[in-house]
């Protein structure tokens, strides 16, 4: 994951 | 990535291209809420705060520029552009949009699944989506005879979330932990608002005649 913030989507 | 959610995106592209292409060739708005294209603006900017600071994919990011590109020239063509703005039809597009970013912004407040700025400005933008289209629904009931273009970028804006759905359907069954309560539930409102129109224009296009909704 990217520091806690996962939304992976648009 | 999963085929469903490629195709979300694709139609969501479609849905925008469709628009400038009005926009940007015949010069008229007409039929366009403009309300509708702030919102989604502000949808975007909310929603990609970290185009900067999180690199997902080449795709996420180039998909992110576009969105934002467009979004926010569509508004500038509408409320700036000499020709265009002269077919905007400002006594029709009256739907209070600002009564629909406060609640949204208190709702993200409250109900979020972490409470960090961006994780609520990520919120915000999902409920704010949801309830984007409204304007442009009211616009269209207002306008007597909605133009194909008009009447494609509606559809096409509201099949992308339905894509979406069984986008999340599929990532539930596949992912383990794939659980987004929040974006499962305001993409199931924001589609279920698409409702009527969709059935609409499903029924234009079986009776091949102009698109009309009910006053």
């Amino acid at each position: 994951t990217y520091n806690g913030y996962h939304h992976d989507e648009l | 990535m999963n085929i469903f959610r490629f195709a979300g995106d694709m139609t969501h592209l479609a849905s925008v291209l469709v628009l400038l292409l009005k926009i940007h060739t015949i010069k008229s708005c007409a039929g366009i809420s403009l309300k509708t294209q702030e919102l989604y603006a502000l949808v975007f900017a909310t929603r990609y705060l970290d185009l900067f600071t999180d690199y997902i994919s080449l795709y996420n990011t180039l998909m992110k520029l576009i969105f934002l590109g467009s979004s926010f020239s569509i508004v500038w063509y509408i409320r700036y552009h000499k020709i265009v703005r002269r077919s905007y039809d400002k006594d029709q597009d009256t739907f209070r949009h600002y009564f629909l970013v406060l609640p949204c912004l208190l709702l993200a407040l409250l109900i979020n699944e972490k409470f960090t700025f961006r994780e609520v400005m990520w919120t915000f933008s999902l409920y704010l989506e949801a309830v984007a289209i409204l304007p442009q629904l009211v616009l269209l009931q207002r306008t007597r005879n909605i133009d194909n273009l008009t009447g494609q970028y509606v559809f096409l804006l509201g099949a992308y979330r339905a894509l979406y759905i069984l986008n999340w359907i599929y990532r539930y069954f596949t992912e383990p932990h794939y659980v987004h309560w929040i974006t499962w539930i305001s993409g199931l409102v924001q589609t279920l608002l698409y409702a009527d129109f969709f059935y609409y224009y499903f029924q234009s296009w079986k009776n091949n005649v102009k698109l009309e909704l009910p006053a």
